[in-house]
């Protein structure tokens, strides 16, 4: 994350991140259910094998493991389908992992929005992730606020790429809190009434983050997806195993 | 050949007879080389003027990627007319003969545009020898010329509005190549290659036209996609599948979306379970049942929070007859569907329906900050 603060332990239970050896940290994820993660395709790009990944729950300091950590393996890796690597659309897809996690205060998984719930442009809303900072990568889970923008408007600021309806923009005009690289995957949350914390993105892409190139970042567009995911989980649960 | 005179395609073969006589000889064939489907005649003949010994070979060859790059350099109106000539020769189908083109047809194209390729260092086809072609004027044979109305680019081309060709996947694509702007004019989903969807004139590609994924708002690009029969329903990836089989436990369409939204909730005072099977909708007999299958039902809903179940009794004697009953040994079956423990065909002796109250599970909360006295 750039131009964003160090979050306090536990403040975003749903973060997760996803690992493979011998990297560790490559990619940003969002607990949405006991035994189901979301993450995107990109993530996956020349790494499909779902025995190389392990998922890691309640951690905030990537360097110093705490009690509260929790770590699955991942059961099945499913792809968007439509997922096009060429122009980064349908940038999505679902972690199964091989057992539930166990709920507590550091690790809760977050709302997904019902069908239909947009979030309107204006808006304010937070993203996470353990990213690049523009100078140095983090140890510690950083979180920075951003502004949902509109795709007509976000389209201005990219002339070679087209913003489709999957996608969500949010940011700054001059870049100065944005998504960077090891996000990706990451949650983009905004707060509804009464404190429940919905997820409406998953960092995807942008301009070169710690380039003179500024802009705002591109997130996969939760809201979209819904009757995928739930139909995904649904089959995955009943019908295939 | 196997008399002493060639027969059938062979007949007319000016070479029948030596060295060898023949048996196998080129007869006319449509042209489906697409750079030259324009083409006032539709039938060739190989092997052609540079040497190809088949249309497949003259498509990959290196003058069939040259002519459609230079034709764009407007050096000579009619140059993809010529190139068509020599790369699939018209053939002459009463006689199965290939008919050249001119010579002052070659001598044009040649002149104008062999220094525009000299440019870029590249050479004119060494194989197109204007002289090996008869002059219109002074030999006694057959040549080709254009007419006024050839179409002088391809089918693989745009035409300016200036006249000049260049390639179709220039067209629309957000940066002008024509000299007036004519290629990125009147940009539509069509003139990009793209379906329009009805309501909103949204492009999609014509790969995501009944594909099973909704685009278009009302999903129309998904609709008149199959025709299945009244005895089967259409699954949403357009295969047709017999009603009997639809919420039956067991997957039929191939996207399993038979075995989609089987068991749902009746919206009303009472949230009775209902289970859609076989395309009519039943209600669930309250006997033998169990609060294991509570939370199940819930689960398979998407709602796994906290539940809780009602018997609402039941008057009608004929819904006794129509609800669905849980088959003996359901706790064998863990893990798959509920609806797939379910039969038809029992009386209900309790004469009660199940009505579910469902929750979410909790979700987006945070742990609040601990407080600590200062």
């Amino acid at each position: 994350i750039l131009g964003g603060r160090t979050s306090r332990p536990g403040r975003w239970p749903w973060q997760c991140s996803l690992q493979s050896d011998p990297s560790g940290h490559i990619c940003g994820c969002v607990l949405i259910g006991k035994k189901w993660v979301l993450t995107v395709a990109h993530c996956f790009e020349g790494r499909e094998n779902a025995a190389v990944w392990k998922v890691v729950f309640g951690i905030n300091n990537l360097d110093h493991p705490s009690d509260f950590m929790q770590t699955r393996l991942v059961k099945t890796i499913i792809l968007h389908p439509r997922y096009n690597r060429a122009v980064v659309d349908y940038d999505i897809s679902i972690v199964e992992l091989d057992e539930d996690i166990v709920e507590t205060s550091y690790v809760r998984p977050v709302c997904l929005p019902t069908k239909g719930q947009l979030v309107e442009p204006d808006t304010y809303c937070y993203i996470t992730g353990w990213g690049h900072m523009g100078n140095k990568m983090p140890f510690k889970l950083q979180e920075g606020e951003v502004r949902i923008i509109s795709l007509e408007r976000c389209q201005s600021y990219f002339d070679l790429k087209t913003i489709t309806s999957r996608m969500l923009c949010a940011g700054y005009e001059s870049g100065t809190i944005d998504s960077c690289m090891g996000d990706s995957g990451g949650p983009l949350v905004c707060e509804q009434e009464g404190g429940q914390w919905t997820l409406y993105g998953l960092t995807s892409w942008g301009s070169v983050c710690f380039s003179k190139v500024m802009g705002p970042g591109v997130y996969s567009n939760v809201s979209h997806f819904i009757d995928w995911i739930e139909r995904q989980i649904y089959i995955h649960s009943f019908l295939i195993n | 050949c196997i008399s002493q005179a060639c027969s059938g395609a062979c007949a007319n073969d000016p070479n029948c007879g030596t060295p060898h006589n023949k048996t196998n000889c080129s007869q006319c064939e449509p042209i489906t080389l697409e750079l030259c489907m324009n083409l006032p005649y539709n039938y060739t003949h190989f092997p052609n003027y540079l040497g190809h010994r088949t249309q497949k070979e003259a498509s990959i060859s290196w003058e069939s990627s040259l002519f459609p790059a230079l034709v764009q350099t407007n050096c000579y109106k009619y140059l993809m007319y010529f190139a068509c000539t020599i790369l699939v020769p018209k053939c002459e189908p009463e006689t199965s003969q290939r008919i050249p083109p001119c010579r002052s047809l070659c001598k044009h194209a040649k002149e104008r545009c062999e220094s525009v390729l000299g440019i870029v260092g590249l050479q004119w086809p060494e194989d197109t020898d204007c002289t090996q072609f008869p002059d219109e004027k002074l030999d006694n044979q057959t040549c080709l010329m254009p007419d006024e109305d050839v179409e002088e680019c391809s089918p693989s081309h745009f035409k300016c509005r200036s006249g000049r060709c260049i390639l179709a996947s220039r067209r629309c694509d957000g940066e002008a190549d024509c000299e007036d702007d004519s290629d990125e004019e009147n940009c539509g989903c069509t003139e990009r290659g793209l379906w329009e969807c009805p309501v909103n004139k949204m492009c999609i590609k014509h790969s995501m036209i009944c594909d099973g994924f909704p685009d278009c708002p009302d999903e129309l690009e998904e609709k008149n996609c199959s025709s299945c029969t009244n005895d089967e329903l259409e699954c949403a990836n357009h295969e047709c599948v017999s009603r009997d089989r639809w919420c039956d436990g067991v997957v039929d369409c191939k996207d399993s979306s038979d075995e989609w939204n089987c068991v749902t909730l009746s919206k009303g005072v009472r949230s009775l379970l209902t289970i859609h099977r076989s395309a009519s909708d039943h209600h669930v007999c309250a006997d033998a049942w169990d609060d294991e299958l509570t939370h199940w039902v819930c689960k398979q809903m998407g709602l796994g929070g906290p539940s809780v179940a009602e018997f609402a009794q039941e008057a009608d004697h004929l819904e006794h007859n129509k609800m669905l009953h849980l088959i003996k040994d359901w706790k064998k079956k863990n893990g798959s569907t509920f609806h797939e423990l379910l039969m038809k065909g029992q009386t209900c002796e309790s004469r009660a329906k199940v009505s579910l109250t469902c929750t979410r599970e909790d979700c987006g909360h945070r742990p609040a900050a601990r407080m600590s006295k200062r």
